[in-house]
């Protein structure tokens, strides 16, 4: 449903990268290396190809206050297949911003597709 | 499959099906599933091999002599100049030594990821450097584990923390004979059905190895899914007819004279009791995501371990305690209803439920940290205490003597080859 695990394990990496740029007062771009710098070097290329297929994405929505689960929303990870059903979220949500969740989503990712500097897969 | 037909890789996706399909080591090189590497279902699973050149060499092997050879792996090897006899014959036979076995869960491979994980302010470059070897073990844990565990935490102390005992440490203790001679086949999301198939991955010589204690745990995956309806739940009736297969086949396939302890399963509730209100360590930079938001989340996608468990809502809650109690009674009727020929089947209360019973602290503290659905490092230690505290309670006759010679073999073979 909603992408399941990918959806998942794409919220708790973007929460992680949001987070080690609220802790250390960084742009998101520097925390994203960061995060990447921590993985073991095996999976180093693996990282290198997030950055460059997602990263110009995710500091985009990140920057824009975005939070972990609009952003999955925003790059696809999670995709909303049944519109009648709510969007998973795993932080809170911004009251103010989620009267119809649905055109946010679709306009989160039309944003980042026209925002993206890489084609998405 | 297209690869594994070419017949360059067959045996690459033979090794591949053992590891994946039977749970049994991926490298092996003599096929006795017994391996030297550690992870990949080897010897952090299995006790280690040590000579895996050979088939009739591995940990478990019932032998009279080992005067040249050490054929079961525990060290024990070399004839004392003295009485011109084994020390295998000397100080192990007649001592009734057994093996130790899980079969089970999750629960049993003692399922763990690292909150350091998932903890922003802990990140740093040696966070994950553990991150491949611990993938390599479905991210169990079966070296630290309640039946099997035989390691300290000394060595993964970035990543886990806290004492470690277990039966076969306890079985270890009481005769060093029994060295290596573990045997942990605990799955993720194991249930009775998938336990009909699991037990065959057991290895075990009825007749050319010594008799085991083992211990079948399923703790909750017969009530538990992803899925948001009871269809998924194990029936009673589904529940005694394969419990009852798994049985028949251990008392064909176990040597005469092994001891199986079956547990029935737990009551969930006590996660959503204990945890609700605690904040998830992926919440923990900003204190915004509870146990309450992430059990809904991980329902909301449909890839929770447990709908019922895990769930804000009692209904469904108290639903699958009923069922799983329901099953839990399933299990002590099977047992008292049904005799088997070579091998003797005991009910076994869970012990978790005493272990939170009586834990004076936070009991937060027995519940896995991420997923918020498995037995802690410190709740796997008390199990195993309470487990074997019943076992000399209940059963005494069950529990083998203390082996006199156990200071000798010491004294000679030290660690006795170690892990």
């Amino acid at each position: 449903i909603d992408g399941g695990t990918k959806c998942a394990g794409c919220v708790v990496i973007v929460a992680l990268v949001e987070q080690l740029s609220f802790i250390y007062n960084e742009t998101v771009a520097d925390s994203l290396a960061r995060f990447c710098s921590y993985l073991p070097p095996e999976i180093d290329i693996a990282c290198q190809f997030v950055i460059k297929t997602y990263g110009p994405s995710i500091i985009d929505l990140l920057e824009d206050n975005e939070t972990p689960d609009t952003v999955c929303y925003g790059i696809e990870f999670c995709k909303k297949y049944d519109k009648s059903k709510k969007m998973c979220h795993l932080f809170p949500l911004p009251p103010s911003h989620f009267k119809d969740e649905t055109e946010r989503v679709t306009r989160l990712v039309t944003k980042a597709k026209g925002k993206s500097s890489s084609p998405f897969p | 499959k297209e690869i594994c037909s070419i017949s360059a890789f067959k045996k690459l996706c033979q090794l591949f099906n053992n590891f994946t399909d039977y749970h049994t080591p991926l490298f092996d090189e003599d096929g006795d599933s017994f391996s030297i590497e550690n992870t990949f279902r080897g010897a952090d699973w299995r006790g280690k091999d040590c000579n895996d050149l050979n088939p009739k060499i591995y940990p478990g092997r019932l032998t009279s002599s080992d005067a040249v050879v050490d054929s079961n792996c525990n060290g024990i090897v070399g004839i004392d100049p003295a009485s011109n006899k084994s020390y295998e014959e000397l100080w192990c036979n007649g001592t009734m030594a057994m093996g130790t076995i899980l079969l089970g869960d999750s629960a049993g491979a003692h399922f763990h990821i690292p909150p350091s994980w998932l903890t922003a302010k802990e990140l740093n470059t040696d966070t994950y450097s553990d991150l491949l070897t611990i993938l390599e073990n479905e991210l169990d844990w079966p070296m630290l584990s309640f039946v099997t565990g035989f390691q300290t935490t000394e060595k993964w102390k970035k990543d886990i923390q806290g004492p470690v005992d277990s039966t076969y440490l306890k079985m270890r203790t009481l005769n060093r004979c029994n060295h290596r001679d573990y045997q942990n086949i605990g799955v993720n999301g194991a249930r009775s059905s998938s336990m009909k198939e699991l037990v065959k991955f057991l290895a075990r010589h009825r007749l050319l190895d010594k008799p085991v204690m083992a211990t079948i745990e399923l703790l909750g995956n017969d009530v538990c899914s992803g899925h948001e309806d009871t269809s998924h739940m194990t029936t009673p009736e589904e529940y005694y007819n394969n419990m009852h297969y798994v049985f028949e086949y251990l008392d064909s396939a176990l040597p005469v004279g092994s001891v199986v302890f079956a547990t029935g399963l737990v009551d969930g509730r006590i996660l959503y009791d204990t945890l609700h209100s605690n904040i998830h360590p992926i919440g923990s930079t900003r204190g915004d995501v509870t146990y309450s938001d992430f059990y809904d989340y991980l329902n909301c996608l449909e890839i929770s371990p447990c709908f019922g468990w895990m769930n804000s809502n009692e209904t469904w809650r108290n639903l699958t305690s009923d069922r799983a109690l329901e099953l839990t009674q399933t299990m002590e009727k099977l047992i008292k209803e049904t005799k088997y020929q070579n091998i003797t089947v005991l009910y076994m209360p869970v012990p978790l439920h005493q272990v939170f019973d009586t834990w004076k602290g936070d009991k937060a503290d027995l519940i896995e940290p991420v997923d918020g659905f498995h037995p802690s490092q410190i709740t796997n230690a008390l199990v195993a205490n309470v487990t074997w505290q019943y076992i000399r309670d209940t059963y005494p006759d069950i529990v083998p003597p203390e082996n006199p010679y156990n200071e000798l073999i010491q004294k000679k073979f030290g660690d006795q080859g170690g892990y």
